[in-house]
C-alpha cells in the first residue's frame, strides 16, 4: 500500500544543512496497525509529511497503491491525498476561523461528497471523538486536547484508506487517549490501515507493528503483540 | 505567593453556556513544585491562564505576591507579568518569522535588560533546553518538541519567580522529557517556584505536590513523595 524506498530529506547547505531523514526504507500493507517511535528531532514527522504526500523526499522513491507519486502533477497529488489519506498533525492546524462541525466538512467538500451528507458526517466523527456537545465553538474556544481531537476527527470523516498520525494523543488525558485508541483499533478492524507517532509507550502498545525512527534513521522495525 | 480565591470563568450564554472553572481556590507558596492533572477540558489552561494573569476570572479574586491583580491597570499588570512569571503555552505561541534565538529575548527586551547580554543569557537557555545547534532556525524549521523547547527556554530566560507550563513535555519523548523536569528540579532548587499541567502520571511524580482538576473544579490537591 505504501512503500518507501531509499527516501532522503535534507535542508539547508553548509553550516545549516540538516540531514532529517537518511536512507530510509518502509514498507506497509493494507490493514496494518504501525506505531512510530523515537527522540524529539530524530525525524518522524519529516517521515509522516512525506508518507502523507505533504512534501517530496530530496532522494529516493515513495509509491502510494504502486504509483509513484513523484510523477503525479500537483492536483493529481492532492486528489490522490484526499481520497486515500487523512493527516492528523502534530499542530492540529485547523482553520481559526471555522467551527469544530465546519473544519471537520472541510475534507468531504473537496471530495464532492452531496451537500446533505456533510453535516450528518461530521457530527457523527466528532461525537465518535467525544465533542458532540462542541460543534460550534471555533478552535480558540476549545481546550488543546479538544483541538486535537477535531483534528482526529477531520482526518476519518472522509473514510481514507490510510491515517497518519502525528502524535494524536500527545495533548489527552489517559483515559480520552485509550478512547482514541480504541478508535483507531475499531477502524483498523473497519479496513483502514493506521500509522501514528507517540513518544509514550503505552500508547505504542497498542499497535501490532512498531517501528523506531533514531538520527533521520529507521534504528528498529519489527512486530509486537498489541495490547 | 499565588493566591486564587473563589474563581470562576464562565464562557458563553444560555445553550452555549461553558462553566469552565467553578469556584476554585488555590494557595502556592514560594519554592513549591506543583503538578496539575485531569481529564481533557476539565480547565487546566483556564486555571493557568487566571494564574498567568492572561486572563481575568468571572468571579473571585486572584492575587500574586498579595496584591490583587484586578486592580491593576493593562500596563501595570503586563509588567508584573513580565517580571513575575513565567509561562509555557500548551500550543508554544512562537512569533513565526522569528528565529529561536530571538524568540527567547522576547521578554528581556521587555524588562529592559541591557542588549549586550540578550544574546548570551537566550543562548544559554537555549543550550540548558538541548538546543544550542538550532539558535538561528525559524518554527517552521523545528520539530514539534523543538519548539516546545524553545518556549521553555523563553519562559526560564528572564528568571522570574514562577514558571506556569501547560503540558511542557506533551510532546517530548520520555529522555528530553526528563531532562526538562530535571532542568524544572534546578530552578526550583534555585528558588524558582513551579506549576506544571501534564496528562502523564510519570511527569507528575517529580512534583511535591498534586492538584487535579475535574469539570473546572479542584477534586483533589495534596502533597506527594517527589521522584
Ligand atoms: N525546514 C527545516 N529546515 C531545517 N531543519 C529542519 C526543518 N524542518 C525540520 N528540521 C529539522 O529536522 C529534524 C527532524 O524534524 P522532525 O520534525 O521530523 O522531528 P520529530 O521526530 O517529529 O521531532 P518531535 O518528536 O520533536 O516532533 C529536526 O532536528 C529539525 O530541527
Ligand atoms: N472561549 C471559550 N468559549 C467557550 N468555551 C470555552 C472557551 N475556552 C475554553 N472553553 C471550554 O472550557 C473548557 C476548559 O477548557 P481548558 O482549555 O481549560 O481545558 P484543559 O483542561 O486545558 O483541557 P486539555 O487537557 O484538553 O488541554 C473546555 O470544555 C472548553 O471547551
Ligand atoms: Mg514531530
Ligand atoms: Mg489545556
Amino acid at each position: 500500500l505504501l512503500d518507501a524506498s531509499h527516501l532522503w530529506k535534507v535542508y539547508g547547505e553548509g553550516d545549516a544543512r540538516v540531514e532529517a531523514l537518511r536512507d530510509v526504507c518502509l514498507s506497509v500493507e493494507a490493514g496494518e496497525f504501525v506505531a512510530i517511535m523515537g527522540p524529539s528531532g530524530s525525524g518522524k514527522s519529516t517521515l509522516m509529511n512525506l508518507l502523507g504526500c505533504l512534501d517530496k523526499p530530496t532522494r529516493g522513491t515513495y509509491r502510494v497503491e504502486g504509483e509513484d507519486v513523484s510523477r503525479l502533477s500537483a492536483t493529481d497529488l492532492a486528489h490522490r491525498r484526499n481520497r486515500t489519506l487523512g493527516f492528523v498533525f502534530q499542530a492540529f492546524n485547523l482553520l481559526p476561523r471555522t467551527s469544530a462541525l465546519a473544519n471537520v466538512q472541510l475534507p468531504m467538500l473537496y471530495a464532492g461528497v452531496p451537500s446533505k451528507e456533510l453535516e450528518r458526517r461530521a457530527r457523527a466523527a466528532l461525537e465518535r471523538v467525544g465533542l458532540g456537545d462542541r460543534l460550534s465553538h471555533l478552535p480558540s474556544e476549545l481546550s488543546g486536547g479538544q483541538q486535537q481531537r477535531v483534528a482526529i476527527a477531520r482526518a476519518i470523516v472522509n473514510r481514507p484508506k490510510v491515517i497518519l498520525a502525528d502524535e494524536p494523543t500527545g495533548n489527552l488525558d489517559s483515559k480520552t487517549s485509550a478512547q482514541i485508541l480504541e478508535l483507531f483499533q475499531q477502524l483498523r478492524d473497519e479496513g483502514l490501515t493506521i500509522l501514528y507517532v507517540t513518544h509514550e509507550p503505552d500508547v505504542a502498545e497498542y499497535a501490532s507493528r512498531l517501528v523506531v525512527v533514531k538520527d533521520g534513521r529507521i534504528a528498529q522495525d519489527g512486530p509486537q503483540t498489541p495490547k
